[in-house]
């Protein structure tokens, strides 16, 4: 995915922002579970996603995931709560 | 499809909802038309009805809302997330929110509110996002026409997964869910339906058509004027199926949906029951229609192209029914709308026909126009 850094890193943050919004479980933990965040977390949700809408699975943050992010959509996770 | 974890949906056949919110960016009006549109996708395919009432707590409350507005999802501006809804439950379960920030249309420049609402009414039933891009219950926004609009495959096997499917009546469409305020008189004067039921109520009868009544007492045509149901009946809301009176009770019966609604007089007794209470299979949805028959002391109860006979003096449907109705009332052709026992005859309304049926006879002795008992 040919980007500047900076389209990169503001791709980024929406993919992250998408993630946490529609990829998230909310109040799904119980005290005292450990949650993993970081790189895998990522990587695992991105591909969830990616399964979701039909897309390739790789993991990685490509124009196709792009696009899918960028659609207006109803707010509603795809992870239900 | 797919379901909610726990697959939440509603114990029950009528739901209320209200409007507490609207946009500035469509007339209240449309933003009616479009929610009682998006309601109407669903309750074509399951046995579901839909109430609008306008105060108080309704099943699904329906606002526009602006960012953070109390629920913890808070919206985005213009454009990202456009709305989001509630599963069943209590309180906030059923809820939708649109947000506020985007530009609503009945049409297609801009958001059609009617294909977001369709889409968040879903959620509000139990469904939730569904991978088949072809299914209104895909999360992403794909403008559809409200005009013609069928449910896709997809949501209506996930909503029947919920509910069952709606069953229907040949001549007995699905009832439409306009809004309880200024509705429409139907044209029986110049139009080829018929009532949606009639009955004695004191020394009046009583002709239901969607929302609209229509009194008269039962020798003089004078003084015959439409009211709505609303004014007399607050807790019906709207349309009735059938109606009956047991005179030496002083008692009528108003069915709605598998729900009932006992009067004295004008007077509602009480919250509504349901139809199973009478000995209704539970495959029996709704009642076309009903008669008191008063030498006998039953009930009959006209499902489809059958009918059922309830004993009042026993208070038990009897052995044997349904049973076919044509067969039984000899020269009475056509689904039974509404029926009422007036001078001995029954008057079978079948469309634009009333069948004067003569008991003793057991035959019909004459057809009258259906609309001929308003003054048309």
């Amino acid at each position: 995915f040919a980007a500047t850094p900076r389209t990169s890193r503001n791709n980024y943050h929406l993919l992250q922002a998408y993630l946490v919004k529609y990829y998230t479980k909310k109040g799904g933990h119980q005290i005292g579970e450990v949650v993993a965040r970081g790189s895998n977390s990522m990587v695992k949700k991105i591909k969830e996603l990616q399964a979701f809408f039909g897309l390739r699975v790789t993991g990685k943050l490509d124009q196709s995931t792009m696009d899918v992010i960028k659609r207006p959509r109803c707010g509603v996770p795809d992870v239900a709560n | 499809y797919r379901l909610f974890p726990g697959e939440p949906k509603w114990k029950k056949n009528i739901l209320t909802y209200r409007i507490s919110k609207y946009t500035s960016s469509m007339t209240s009006a449309d933003v009616d038309k479009a929610i009682e549109m998006a309601l109407r996708a669903w309750s074509s395919a399951v046995p579901l009805n839909f109430v609008r009432i306008n105060s108080g707590e309704a099943d699904i409350m329906i606002s526009f809302e602006t960012g953070d507005h109390g629920d913890s999802y808070p919206f985005d501006g213009p454009r990202g997330t456009l709305a989001h809804a509630f599963a069943p439950g209590e309180g906030l379960g059923g809820d939708t929110h649109f947000d506020n920030a985007e530009k609503w249309t009945m049409g297609k420049n801009g958001f059609n509110l009617f294909t977001v609402a369709a889409h968040e009414f879903g959620h509000a039933l139990g469904l939730a996002h569904s991978t088949d891009s072809s299914a209104l219950m895909y999360p992403t926004y794909k403008y559809q026409n409200p005009y013609g609009f069928r449910l896709p495959k997809d949501d209506v096997k996930g909503i029947q997964a919920l509910y069952g499917p709606r069953k229907t009546f040949p001549g007995k469409p699905t009832v439409p869910h306009t809004p309880p305020h200024s509705p429409s008189i139907p044209d029986l004067c110049d139009s080829s339906s018929s009532f949606d039921a009639v009955t004695m109520l004191g020394k009046e009868l009583l002709f239901f058509k969607d929302r609209i009544f229509w009194r008269r007492q039962v020798h003089l045509m004078a003084g015959i004027r439409p009211s709505t149901i609303t004014s007399s009946f607050p807790q019906l809301m709207s349309n009735v199926d059938a109606a009956y009176e047991v005179a030496e009770r002083g008692t009528a019966y108003f069915f709605k949906g598998p729900h009932y609604w006992i009067t004295r007089g004008f007077q509602i007794q009480g919250p509504p029951r349901t139809i199973y209470e009478f000995g209704f299979p539970r495959y029996v949805q709704r009642i076309d229609a009903a008669v008191y028959l008063r030498d006998t002391q039953k009930t009959l109860f006209f499902v489809g192209d059958e009918y059922y006979s309830y004993d009042e003096r026993k208070r038990k449907m009897e052995k044997d029914y349904p049973k076919n109705t044509e067969e039984e009332f000899s020269g009475v052709n056509g689904q039974i709308d509404a029926a009422v026992e007036l001078n001995g005859y029954i008057y079978f309304f079948s469309g634009p026909k009333t069948y004067k049926y003569d008991t003793e006879k057991e035959d019909v002795v004459s057809v009258l126009k259906s609309s001929s008992w308003i003054g048309c």
